[in-house]
């Protein structure tokens, strides 16, 4: 988790 | 996308639904917390603003509008249509014991300093907590309606299949978000006490939920 965070989880 | 994590997905689904229809059909929202429900609302607003900024799925996309919409829509039948129902005399949990200390904890941490990420984690933390004014008001009253104990089920099913989902995420991918793990621990928890009522007493009784 340091660049680019993708939540793809509701 | 894993069985535990859709049918988390559709258990929220329902919850919201049921909610929805039951203030809706009864034209009344006697019993809810109109407090929960802006907070709710609050908590999709604050974390699906990455609909603006990221594509994920269509399946990721649809689910974060129709929440919103559910959301905004309970929250419209409880303050404007069917106002005149809203027992705010028991909604008297005070929202900013919540909200102050949430929004300075996603300032202290969080996964990067950018707004989108603070509002995320703002989003996180307050739905762990979301659900308390509810409680609280269920609490003072002394019972619940057993559609409103039905949707607390949902919610709770809810929460209880994200945690299965994240424990399969971090066995099959090595996947584990720690700010999301923690606070949806702390959520369930509160839970707790709510599915041992409604185990003992609505499925065993009349239809309403007492509290000893």
């Amino acid at each position: 988790h340091a660049l680019n965070i993708h939540h793809d989880e509701l | 996308m894993n069985i535990f994590r859709l049918s988390g997905d559709v258990c929220h689904l329902i919850a919201i639904i049921i909610l929805f229809l039951k203030i809706w059909r009864s034209k009344s929202c006697a019993g809810i917390s109109g407090k929960s429900q802006v907070l709710f609302a609050l908590v999709f607003t604050t974390r699906y603003l990455d609909l603006f900024t990221s594509y994920i799925s269509a399946y990721n996309t649809v689910m974060k509008v129709v929440y919103l919409l559910l959301a905004y829509s309970t929250v419209g039948l409880i303050f404007f249509r069917f106002r005149n129902s809203y027992d705010s005399e028991s909604d008297s949990f005070r929202v900013e014991f919540l909200l102050v200390p949430v929004a300075g904890l996603s300032f202290l941490e969080n996964y990067a300093f950018t707004p989108l990420e603070i509002l995320w984690t703002f989003s996180i933390y307050l739905e762990s907590v979301a659900i308390l004014p509810q409680l609280f008001m269920i609490t003072k009253t002394g019972e619940a309606e057993s559609i409103t104990a039905h949707y607390l089920l949902f919610l709770g099913l809810y929460r209880a299949l994200y945690l299965a989902n994240w424990l399969w995420r971090f066995h099959t991918e090595g996947f584990y978000d720690q700010i999301a793990v923690v606070s949806g621990v702390v959520q369930t928890i509160f839970y707790c006490d709510f599915f041992y009522l409604y185990f003992t007493r609505v499925l065993r009784g009349s239809g309403k939920m007492s509290l000893p």
